[in-house]
């Protein structure tokens, strides 16, 4: 891991009082290579170390610290600023604030992201999340996926919410209009739009992400994201929110034992919230995404 | 040579950048580029022309594709095994239409009695391709299905016994970091142990190109435990990467079985080191 790394580096300069060129250049090199292995796009790292590099010149190193300690805090810190830390120790991790259309007083979400991310079990969990503050509908959009409906039908009884039955329309601009007049009858007002798995190379598929944008115009789109991707995943995310303008981002499966530097990635380029992280397979494994925790975790 | 078609050290970085770009990771870029260095040096080869043949070459050498070797007097049975959302349910059905071409009858096993629909969606393959499922309902035992599976598959091999007859079970998705998840999977194959007379078990685990550096720490933890056969890669059309593939193949000498490059059941082909090498560059 990164402060074993930096240890063993800088570990000749532990009696030096000051951060300087020689000891910074072996400290950004072991960042460098830890950052790579956690999947952070080689993109961002090159950026980010420049910034590291400036701050972290002329650092005064005080009595009982070493160099590589407070190197390590100096990134730790800057990185967990740059996800949103309020820079105090009392951290209070992101709280998810539910958009309300003042015109409807109420509020329409779509989910997107590529194929197996996570999101019609992420609905589930939305859905089961905020049926304390709202009566939500769940709606398929996915008329691909063999199954989608009768897996978000059975999340939505597993939740405890209601399910918008579509009987076999597989006309989307259909479904998203009844499911509307649906949701104003019964007092539905949190409709969750789920939809099909798409690659950011599948311009029918991003052209049907557009669509069901325009047509639905949701309160916000949700990126949902898997912890675990790889370099790709910046370009993967700009293409989606260069498609439909993407709100605010999911990041799933971190109970897995990724360091996930997607995030890092995607949420800094993208300049976009983290509204929550899956932490598991079950309805209630739904986080607060909280900065130092991340930061901590990503710096292994 | 002239200087700016000489190898130099710019060759090499830019070499490691589109490793790195690819999920390669770190180590086997260190490990591929030394070895490179070494072979150029070997060969005399200046120019950055020839030099690119030859690291293509040489990254060719250092992935393994393989095929599934069947006995010819056990029935063979396919674990579709691997982290969530990365395509068994998919390339089970995939393998399922691929085999049939080839004279193959398969019953599939609804292994995944874990997650919402999941007998569903195999049952929708099922049916499209006229072949028979074991399924229970969500919440069942996923090892008593293995053994339905298995029994309704032999009995299939009893009444058919001039065909080639293969059970291809599904499993649910489970991160390798979940010891309660991976000791389940264990008991599936327990179950399939008690009918080794007559049957021969291979382990797929199905990796998805998109992902991380985490899929050789799946790789790596799911062979320590299960003993793995060989992979799938899939989703290969949603990017250019993939790279990972070669830290397992290379490392973990784990072959390549198929590759899968859409949401098609005709997506899906046996795995061609040459293609996907000339694909990555
Ligand atoms: N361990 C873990 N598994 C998750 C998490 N979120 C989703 N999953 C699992 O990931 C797999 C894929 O989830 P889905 O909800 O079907 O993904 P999807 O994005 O809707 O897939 P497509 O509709 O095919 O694009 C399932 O096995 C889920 O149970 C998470 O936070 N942790
Ligand atoms: N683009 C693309 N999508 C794929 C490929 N293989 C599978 N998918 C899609 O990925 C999603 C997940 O596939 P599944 O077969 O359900 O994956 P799984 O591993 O069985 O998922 P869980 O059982 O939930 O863990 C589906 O939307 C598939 O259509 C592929 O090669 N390319
Ligand atoms: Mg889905
Ligand atoms: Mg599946």
């Amino acid at each position: 891991n990164l402060s074993k790394g930096l240890t063993a580096v800088l570990s000749k300069f532990s009696l030096k009082q000051k951060l300087n060129e020689e000891n910074i250049e072996l400290a950004l090199r072991e960042i460098r290579m830890a950052l790579i292995d956690a999947d952070v796009s080689l993109f961002v790292i090159k950026n980010f170390l420049a910034e590291v590099r400036e701050k972290a010149l002329g650092k005064e190193v005080f009595k009982g610290l070493t160099p590589s300690n407070v190197f390590f805090k100096t990134f730790r810190d800057e990185l967990a600023l740059l996800l949103g830390w309020n820079g105090e120790s009392s951290e209070k991790p992101y709280s998810f604030q539910l958009p309300l259309n003042e015109a409807t007083s109420s509020t329409v979400i779509m989910l997107c992201g590529l194929q197996g991310s996570g999101k019609t079990t992420t609905i589930g969990k939305l859905a089961l999340y905020l049926k304390e503050k709202r009566d939500p509908l769940l709606v398929s959009l996915d008329i691909h996926r063999p199954a989608a409906a009768e897996q978000l039908q059975r999340l939505a009884q597993q939740a405890g919410v209601a399910y918008f039955e579509q009987e076999g329309e597989r006309r989307l601009k259909k479904i998203i209009k009844n499911a509307k007049k649906y949701a104003k009858k019964h007092s539905h007002n949190l409709i969750l739009f789920d939809t099909a798995g798409r690659t950011q190379l599948d311009t029918d598929m991003l052209d049907e992400l557009q669509t069901i944008g325009d047509f639905a115009k949701p309160d916000a789109n949700i990126l949902v994201c898997d912890s675990m991707l790889g370099q790709e995943a910046l370009r993967t995310a700009e293409t989606f929110h260069k498609t439909y303008p993407v709100n605010s981002l999911i990041f799933t499966k971190f109970d897995s034992d990724t360091r996930g530097g997607v995030l890092l990635s995607v949420k800094h380029v993208l300049s976009l919230p983290v509204a929550f992280i899956g932490s598991g397979e079950k309805l209630e494994d739904l986080e607060a995404f909280s900065p130092i925790r991340y930061a901590d975790r990503l710096l292994g | 040579v002239e200087k700016s078609a000489r190898v130099d050290e710019a060759f090499f970085t830019e070499l490691e950048e589109s490793l790195l770009a690819s999920d390669a990771g770190l180590k086997f870029s260190a490990l591929f580029l030394a070895g490179l260095r070494e072979e150029l040096r070997q060969k005399k080869i200046l120019d950055k022309k020839h030099a690119a043949i030859i690291s293509k070459d040489l990254l060719k050498s250092w992935l393994r594709q393989g095929s599934l070797e069947f006995s010819k007097t056990k029935v063979p049975v396919i674990f579709f095994i691997g982290v969530n959302g990365v395509g068994k349910t998919s390339s089970l059905a995939k393998l399922a239409a691929y085999l049939k071409a080839k004279g193959f009858y398969s019953m599939l096993g609804a292994g995944d009695t874990f997650r919402a629909a999941a007998s569903e969606q195999l049952s929708f393959w099922a049916k499209r391709l006229g072949l028979p499922i074991v399924k229970k309902p969500q919440g069942s035992d996923s090892a008593a299905l293995v053994y339905d599976t298995l029994e309704s598959t032999l009995a299939i091999k009893d009444k058919k016994s001039e065909e080639a007859v293969i059970a291809l079970i599904d499993s649910s998705g489970r991160l390798q970091n979940k010891v309660a998840l991976m000791e389940e999977l264990k008991k599936m194959l327990g179950v399939a142990k008690k009918f080794e007379e007559r049957t021969e078990v291979f382990k797929i685990l199905v990796v998805d190109a998109t992902l991380g550096q985490n899929s050789f720490e799946q790789a790596k933890v799911f062979h320590e435990n299960l003993g793995i056969d060989g992979i799938i890669l899939t989703k290969t059309d949603s990017s250019s990467c993939g790279g990972i593939v070669f830290a397992i193949s290379h490392e973990l000498k784990l072959p390549l079985l198929y590759i899968s490059f859409g949401e098609s059941l005709e997506n899906f082909s046996p795995f061609d080191v040459d293609s996907f090498v000339e694909a990555l560059f």
